[in-house]
């Protein structure tokens, strides 16, 4: 039996249509710490660690530990339907075909129930190793978000360089070369404003923007977005979900021919 | 414009 009740509805929403554009299907786990996902986009290019951890459910059951495979255009168009300031509730009987969404209105006066087919996914779990990264970039989630849309508009690559100097985005396509440099800059009113740099060694990849690009959609879930950048690693692009978790973008770099 | 590296090749399966 499993029975997840999410009082924040709309983190929900928010992470489904910030991860089903890169993801067809995905086998949602499971178990006493927190409900997760890991999935591969189709091109085994990037990859998606998601983690709403339990404490941050108003109310959360999981029996067993169990992996509930979704399509997550359906899981989306269903949750859709919830209002952004419901509740959502989502249940499950052990061993059952079908996984339920509930969403009740804040004042209780409309209660809808979606029942969901699931499907066997046959995924590939990686492990992820634990690493030091050279360069992890801090800032505004709203800026990385209008450097990556601006950026592809000149090129399909994007090379992101860090060193002391700040974070430099660069571009180059048939029409020309574009380069943006983030300098570090944490004297702002606001913490979610800053750009903070955090570097034990300059690092330089490239990236496809493409990808960069879908990652964004994240954007509505946190006010900063964290880029840690190792010279032999894939990029993570990390938005963190307040008070319950992450959802993590990675994605391997390109190389020079 | 460089060749595209997978995830797979940088992170084992579990």
């Amino acid at each position: 039996m499993l029975e997840l009740r999410l009082v924040q509805g709309s983190l929900l929403k928010k992470v489904l249509e910030s991860i089903k554009d890169l993801v067809n299907d995905a086998n949602f786990d499971c178990s006493s710490s927190g409900f997760s996902l890991q999935a591969m986009d189709s091109s085994h290019v990037a990859l998606v660690a998601l983690l709403l951890r339990s404490e941050g459910f108003e109310h959360y059951r999981c029996d067993r530990n169990m992996s509930m495979g979704m399509n997550l255009g359906n899981m989306s168009k269903m949750l859709r339907c919830a209002g952004n300031d419901d509740i959502i509730t989502i249940k499950a009987d052990d061993g059952s075909d079908t996984v339920t969404f509930m969403f009740e209105s804040p004042t209780q006066d409309k209660i809808s129930d979606f029942e969901m087919k699931l499907m066997d996914i046959d995924s590939e779990h990686l492990g992820i190793p634990e690493a030091e990264y050279q360069s992890i970039v801090t800032m505004p989630s709203a800026e990385f978000a209008r450097i990556c849309k601006d950026l592809s508009g000149i090129g399909d690559t994007v090379v992101i360089s860090v060193t002391k100097e700040g974070v430099k985005f660069s571009t180059r396509g048939d029409i020309g070369t574009a380069n943006i440099v983030c300098r570090q800059n944490t004297t702002v009113d606001k913490p979610e404003e800053a750009t903070v740099i955090n570097m034990s060694e300059p690092v330089s990849l490239t990236f496809a923007l493409r990808y960069m690009n879908s990652f964004t959609k994240a954007t509505t879930l946190s006010n900063t977005v964290t880029i840690s950048l190792s010279s032999e690693l894939p990029v993570v692009v990390e938005y963190k979900i307040a008070e319950m978790g992450y959802i993590r973008f990675y994605l391997a770099p390109k190389i020079e021919e | 414009k460089g060749v595209q590296l997978n995830i797979t090749e940088f992170f084992r399966s579990a």
